[in-house]
């Protein structure tokens, strides 16, 4: 696969499989093309299994382990071709406590390259940011913000 | 580069004109349910040029314009600017930092600017895609859309990728 | 509406809105019939208004109004018609922790009628319950179970 | 009436016989993300006869039996048992306890059970639907599913409400 595609879809796959043993503790999670001698036609197929475990299809991981597998890759992408910015809307509602450790530190290190802006309710995912804003709704129904720190937050 | 500053006035649930200001790592967003914390990534994928109603949760252009409570009336004009610090010259504009705004008028009438002045969207478009900051990309992950990519069907992921290449 | 539905109808219309209003502190929410002439065939629509708030249409709502008033219509169905077990997997992911208190309350008040079997990652849901078991999963892909106390849990 | 006791046997994740002893108040279930909680949720709504592989997350119908993993072989069959406290006459069967359960083999072959012989599946959705515990009902909230409600058609709605009246 010489195209610049191909050299894309090479590093996305390894670095998918990465992010994905490193957040699952091992098992495996690859890409594949759904015509491998039609490179510029191909549709992309995603395959994760969890350690110790034989996945069928993708609908037969859980809640969790589902927002895991579309982090690795979103973080994969984000490692092969850093974007300026990313927004994070409660990526970890689903996620227990080790998960959101394991997410929180594949982001601290992300962040090195990218900017993050990530909304969250898990104190453990406010306790990685640089820097917090507040949003509040008053009884008139218009937001309002303030620039918090972490003390500030309810414990 | 980086997001340095997002003002926005008259989107969604804020009717005055708000700012952020943002440093380069992580900034966290919290507050309670229905505060407006989702909002505020609408904002910026609107500013970047989103169409889909289905992604912004309207139904019509203007649905974005805030539109009034019980103790505040409706506003006639939605407007994000973003300021982005391209001292590294990410962008290829020889400006150390790039203002890009959108507006929307009730008669669902569009603006959009760069550095002050009016633009099309393609250019604006045309302009980002050269940052990797495209709207449609990886870059902005809605409330409960995160596992999206595992049901998209395997074209769909195709043009996930493409972008990255 | 003098059919069985119709009284049906108007106590779950009736629930709906004291659910809603207890949950949100305030607002209002009911439910409406596509064809009030016709009662026998017609639809329900529903609306939901927060305090403060003009809410033109459900898709306006945030992702924790949305699991808010969605749970206010399941209370009311179950006071106007107690199923004798429920079981809620993780209704209250998107909640932050003043919903879940106020969720966790009436939870505890139906449930003198109504047993609930309920799955969460959040702990003031878990100490609502009158008994709790832990599931675990070993190397070798298969579920365990374990009767726990509020005590064994990780703070 | 409550439910007394689960009994799982080679559903989903469950290979070895696992019993649950509930009370009338609320229980709670906890666990890692993919430990098998929600397949519990499957497990009871499976028994009280439900059909839909969306509800299920499965494509067929032997797809609920456990398929083996890294360290252990797959089985032949799947079996629910609930076993539900009738002191109170809920049910109108003259029975201090009634079993429900429901088996699937390789061959996709189903069985139903009601304390112990073979029933028809019929049989089992007319009784529970006396006693309000119908497996499409409101009572069963799966994952991810709770705000379903609010993007349901109203005639979709229509037939929660029919099944209060
Ligand atoms: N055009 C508009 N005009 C006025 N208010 C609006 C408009 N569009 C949305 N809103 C308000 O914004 C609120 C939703 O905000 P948002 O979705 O950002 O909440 P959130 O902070 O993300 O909450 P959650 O934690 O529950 O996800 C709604 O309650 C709605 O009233
Ligand atoms: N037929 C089957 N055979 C073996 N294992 C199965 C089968 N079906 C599902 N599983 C396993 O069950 C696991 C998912 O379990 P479940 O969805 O109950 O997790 P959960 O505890 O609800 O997690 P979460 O907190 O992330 O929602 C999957 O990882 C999968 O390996
Ligand atoms: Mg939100
Ligand atoms: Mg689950």
């Amino acid at each position: 696969i010489h195209t610049r595609f191909g050299a894309t879809y090479e590093k996305v796959n390894q670095a998918f499989g990465e992010y994905f043993s490193a957040f699952f503790g091992g098992g495996q999670a690859h890409l594949a093309l759904t015509n491998p001698d039609n490179v510029a036609e191909a549709g992309i197929e995603m395959e994760a299994q969890p350690p110790g475990k034989r996945i069928a299809s993708l609908n037969m991981l859980s809640g969790g382990e589902r927002s895991l597998t579309a982090v690795a890759l979103l973080f994969a992408l984000l490692t092969v071709n850093p974007a300026p910015f990313c927004v994070l809307d409660e990526v970890d509602a689903a996620l227990d406590e080790a998960n959101v450790g394991r997410f929180t530190s594949a982001l601290e290190a992300l962040s090195q390259k990218t900017q993050f802006l990530v909304i969250t309710h898990n104190r453990r995912t406010v306790e990685a940011a640089d820097s917090i804003y507040g949003v509040s709704m008053g009884r008139d129904g218009v937001s309002k913000v303030l620039s918090l720190r972490l003390a500030d937050l309810p414990r | 580069m980086y997001l340095k500053k997002l003002s926005i006035q008259g989107f969604k649930s804020f009717p005055n004109r708000t700012t952020f200001d943002f440093g380069p790592g992580i900034t966290s967003v919290v507050g309670p349910n229905g505060s407006g914390k989702s909002n505020v990534s609408d904002a910026i994928r609107w500013v970047l040029g989103e169409q889909s109603s289905r992604l912004l949760r309207t139904k019509k252009s203007e649905d974005v314009i805030f539109s009034g409570t019980g103790s505040r009336a409706a506003v006639g004009m939605a407007e994000v600017i973003i300021t982005l610090d391209n001292e590294d010259r990410w962008l290829p504009l020889d400006f150390g930092e790039v203002e890009v705004g959108r507006r929307v008028y009730r008669n669902g009438e569009s603006e959009y600017l760069m550095n002050g002045s009016r633009v099309r969207l393609r250019d604006v478009v045309d302009l980002l895609m050269k940052g990797d900051v495209g709207q449609n990309s990886y870059a902005i992950m809605g409330q409960g859309l995160v596992d999206e990519v595992l049901s998209m069907s395997p074209d769909e992921r195709r043009s996930l990728l493409d972008e990255a290449a």
